[in-house]
């Protein structure tokens, strides 16, 4: 459907504004390695599909496992949040996030955050 | 800015590209325009010339809405989620989720309706898209048109430095322009890229 103002949009599309594909993710939220819980191998499908797990694997386990970690620790440093490799509030933010379907990652590496470089001053 | 292996891009004797549309979506001009409003933006900072196309065979670019599983084998998710893909360069494939609801109006969305709306910009995404199709991949800088995530009713549709300085690592800048750069808006962090300009 195209909406050519704010105003057309029905009251329903707001109503559904907080369904995403991804909604199901909140509930991760605080999970950390060693941990087994359900919706983690959705989110382990989630990373595979933007480059982030590379293994040709399908029945992905509900354990947060080193795998996971890595590539949680890579979104992170991806999107500039801090590097915790655990599901923190902010990271799941980012994850439900709406987004493009192309990769951030292909063949298991990225230089989405390679050119960011900062530069120092000595006084 | 990054780019997909290989750093492929539009050969040298491809400087003027050519884009359809799907005819099976039957969209308006007033979509259409959209798209060519996106192209523009990149037409201004690179020798590259965009023009529409009637005839889906002889296009460089494709550009079609489809829903759930469309052939490609990256299937769309429904409203929000993933909301479009487009390939590397040469292959012009630029597919949109035709489950979303498209914003195809140029003004901005009040802030206070930002949290709470699940209509994407069309234009925002569509520039996006069209930064793949030209060679560049997904950028970390967040004001970057390149950087992966948009949120409901957010627009951003200005190339940011950071678009304009990888794009132009593949093609050199509009000879007929400034560069682009003068009217970039500013990204934070301090991005360096190395190109002499």
């Amino acid at each position: 459907k195209f909406y050519t103002n704010i105003s057309s949009v029905p009251p329903l599309q707001f109503l559904n504004a907080s369904r995403s594909a991804w909604e199901t993710f909140g509930k991760l939220a605080g999970c950390h390695v060693g941990e087994k819980v359900d919706g983690l191998s959705k989110l382990k499908h989630y990373f595979r599909r933007f480059g982030y797990i590379s293994t040709a694997v399908d029945n992905f386990t509900d354990d947060f496992d080193d795998v996971l970690q890595s590539a949680i620790s890579t979104y992170q440093k991806n999107f500039n949040i801090k590097v915790t490799g655990k599901l923190d509030a902010s990271t799941l933010r980012q994850i439900v996030k709406p987004r493009c379907g192309n990769p951030d990652m292909i063949d298991g590496t990225s230089e989405m955050n390679a050119g960011k470089k900062f530069r120092t001053t000595e006084r | 800015y990054s780019f997909f292996p290989g750093k492929p891009r539009w050969p040298n004797r491809k400087r003027d590209l050519s884009y359809a549309f799907v005819p099976q979506n039957n969209l308006t001009d007033e979509v259409k325009r959209v798209f060519a409003r996106a192209f523009t933006r990149w037409a201004e900072v690179t020798p590259l010339n965009f023009t529409r196309s009637e005839s889906l065979v002889d296009a460089d670019i494709v550009i079609g809405f489809f829903t759930g599983e469309h052939g490609d084998g990256e299937p769309f998710d429904g409203a929000m989620g993933t909301l479009a893909h487009a390939s590397s360069p040469p292959t012009g494939m630029f597919h949109l989720d035709g489950d979303e609801d498209w914003l195809i109006s140029e003004t901005k969305i009040s802030r206070r309706i930002l949290p709470v709306t699940s209509v994407v910009d069309l234009e925002s995404v569509a520039v996006h898209e069209i930064g793949h199709l030209l060679g560049l991949g997904h950028s970390s800088v967040e004001d970057a048109i390149m950087y992966p995530a948009i949120s409901g009713g957010d627009r951003k549709v200005e190339l940011a430095r950071d678009d304009i300085e990888g794009i132009q690592v593949l093609y050199g800048g509009n000879p007929n322009g400034d560069g682009g750069l003068q009217t970039s808006r500013q990204t934070s962090g301090g991005a360096e890229s190395g190109v002499d300009w």
